[in-house]
């Protein structure tokens, strides 16, 4: 809009209310519409512009820091009780534009870009030498480690055979050596105890989906397999327009959204791009 | 036209509008 029309923008300090009040909206947007990794908690607002908006209400230019918690994006967890990852835990820390529209006493996501980066390998080794660093998702150690995870967890569990559905994070121990790797699981139509070809067990229409965490320990002629896993309530699945950016199997979620023309009246539906970036 | 409500007044404190608290760490 040209500046002689007079379309201006005001700076509310970023830990004013209203400001405080239209970052939680967004980041529970970002929450509610990741599909992988973990849900990210508010950390920082860094800037913060409101501009009028045409015929009716203010649209929140926000730019915000987040932090990875320790709740994967299908827990059920309300966010509010999410441990935030440790930096001795390779801390992953959020880097977020938002654009949220505030009509009618109404907070809507117009807007959503993020980016996710783990902390460096040095910060870490500042708070402690042997903590266990990030590995790529795609090692043939963690891809192993998730399968005997699986396979030993199907193998003593009761009920619906579990497929593989992503690898969330994967971390290397160096002594005594191990993979400590975290994944998602869901139920099939098979049972687990009768299985004879996986491949034709087919994950349930609505969904149960399980996060398990293991550690593969090397040992002297062989190898060592704990595993837990949580599996959660069956869920709805979150309607997803379908994204314009080709998906990727990296490790960190990210959600990113074209913004749409604003419309004259009305909060609009935005569209939800999912990308992953590193 | 833009306004900077965190920008000290006559006499008043200074206040630092952005960036907002830190609610956890800083990488």
């Amino acid at each position: 809009v040209p500046h002689s029309l007079g379309l201006v923008y005001r700076q509310p300090a970023c830990d004013d209310p209203e400001i405080e009040k239209a970052a939680q909206v967004a980041v529970d947007y970002l929450n509610q519409h990741l599909l992988h990794g973990y849900k990210h908690t508010l950390n920082q607002i860094d800037k913060a512009k409101v501009w009028p908006r045409r015929p009716f209400g203010e649209v929140y230019e926000l730019e915000i820091d987040t932090l990875e918690t320790t709740c994967h994006a299908r827990d059920p967890t309300p966010l509010a009780n999410c441990p935030v990852r440790q930096v001795s835990q390779h801390a992953v820390e959020g880097d977020c534009d938002f654009h949220v529209l505030k009509q009618d006493n109404q907070l809507t996501v117009l807007h959503a870009k993020c980016h996710s980066t783990p902390d460096s390998a040095e910060d870490v080794r500042k708070v402690c030498s042997d903590c266990p660093l990030l590995i790529p998702l795609n090692d043939t150690r963690v891809v192993h480690a998730a399968q005997a995870a699986l396979a030993a967890f199907n193998a003593r569990h009761n009920g619906s055979y579990f497929k593989l559905v992503e690898i969330s994070r994967a971390q290397l121990v160096p002594l005594p050596e191990s993979t400590l790797v975290e994944f998602v699981v869901a139920a099939t139509d098979c049972v687990a105890k009768e299985v004879i070809e996986p491949t034709n067990c087919n994950l349930l229409a609505e969904k149960q989906y399980g996060f398990c965490k293991t550690t593969l320990t090397e040992k002297l002629g062989g190898e060592e397999v704990a595993v837990t896993c949580t599996v959660f309530h069956t869920q709805p699945e979150v309607p997803q327009p379908q994204p314009d950016v080709a998906k990727t199997a990296d490790p960190i979620p990210a959600v990113e959204q074209p913004a749409p023309a604003l419309p004259s009246a009305g909060p609009p539906a935005p569209s939800v791009t999912l990308g992953h970036v590193m | 036209k833009v306004t900077h409500p965190g920008a000290a007044g006559p006499g008043g404190p200074l206040v630092r509008p952005c960036p907002g608290k830190v609610r956890h760490f800083k990488l």
